[in-house]
């Protein structure tokens, strides 16, 4: 997997066709509202041990 | 036989109709018969066509086809029926013999239901070929082994060939320590920094990289055919057989200007476990295709 692909399913996903030019934010992880923090971090769990505890 | 192992499952027939074409449901039991830490590589139904009673009238060279359809039928939770198309070939009316069907994409989607598995059904019909309002009724000559008083030899069959993954498969993930080169297929860990890509610097919040995977190495072959392999099936290849999201957030530009967090899933981004199959042979996926 490389970074282009990853951009490409980013892109995909918004629906763009290129990456945007966004000025440089400070305290970037500050930004991020607690609830979307929570989903965000229940993702990851289940991404990386979805199939372990099917088992 | 190609396979390693090789396994044959009679079929029970569950139902039979006669209209405007003609249709058979036969039912096979598959439970346990796939063993444990195996890949199914083919399943193939054989179906006895039984010769055309000694009256019946010889047709024309053109109308003497009819077109067998082999579909998975599937009763859905809330009591409705389905049907998957799997295979079709055209047989000659006046033939008889074993008639073989690829049935793979059929038991590959019934191992993903949940167990406890209904039996596999599949449905059989008969249509007449050519299609309009012209065309002969000879597929109705074409019977087979199931609709009759025949014995246990013409009954419906399904060859299951399989491979032993212990010794065919995938090893799960590779060792660090082992070169890439001549390894056996296995799952290998990456890292995207993706704060070192100038286009995500400043775009992606979470995660400042992905540990990812990637399939490597080779895969063993099966030994060479006796009988004809399976068509348009190349060598087997070590692939992602099963894939799954990751979540990423981004500053995404909203109303104003303003760039406001947002929460993404990129579909099959992460590898989780590799795979040997073969190019153009289907790999597991989920029950409803």
């Amino acid at each position: 997997l490389t970074g282009e692909q990853v951009l490409h399913s980013l892109l995909e996903q918004l629906q763009l066709s290129q990456a945007p030019v966004l000025p440089g934010a400070g305290a970037q992880g500050a930004a991020i509202p607690a609830p979307m923090r929570a989903q965000y971090v229940a993702l990851l769990h289940r991404s990386h041990g979805g199939r372990s505890r099917e088992k | 036989r190609f396979s390693q192992s090789f396994r044959e499952v009679a079929g029970r027939l569950l139902a039979s109709e006669a209209s405007e074409a003609s249709a058979l449901v036969l039912a096979f039991g598959l439970e346990r018969r796939l063993p444990a830490g195996s890949e199914l590589v083919r399943a193939a139904l054989r179906l006895f066509q039984r010769p055309p009673p000694p009256a019946a009238p010889r047709r024309p060279e053109r109308s003497a086809r009819a077109q067998v359809t082999v579909e998975w039928l599937r009763v859905l939770p809330d009591g409705s029926r389905r049907a998957w198309l799997v295979d079709s070939r055209l047989v000659n009316v006046h033939d008889s013999g074993w008639k073989a069907f690829d049935v793979t994409d059929a038991v590959t989607f019934w191992r993903q239901l949940s167990p406890p598995r209904p039996p596999l059904l599949l449905r059989v019909s008969v249509r007449r070929e050519p299609l309009g309002p012209g065309a002969a009724g000879a597929h109705r000559l074409v019977r087979f082994g199931a609709q009759g008083p025949e014995g246990a030899e013409a009954a419906p069959r399904l060859e299951l060939h399989t491979l032993d993954l212990e010794a065919y498969g995938a090893q799960g993930d590779c060792r660090p320590e082992a070169p890439a080169e001549g390894a056996r297929c296995c799952r290998r860990e990456s890292y995207l920094d993706l704060q070192g890509l100038r286009w995500a610097a400043h775009w992606v919040l979470e995660p400042p990289g992905l540990l990812l995977h990637e399939c490597a190495g080779a895969c063993r072959q099966p030994p060479a055919p006796r009988a004809p392999p399976a068509p348009f099936l190349g060598p087997r290849r070590c692939v992602a057989a099963e894939t799954g999201p990751v979540p990423v957030i981004v500053r995404a530009a909203a109303e104003g200007g303003e760039a406001r967090p947002r929460l993404l899933s990129l579909p099959d981004l992460r590898v989780r476990r590799c795979g040997c199959a073969a190019d153009g042979a289907p790999l597991p996926r989920p029950a409803a295709p």
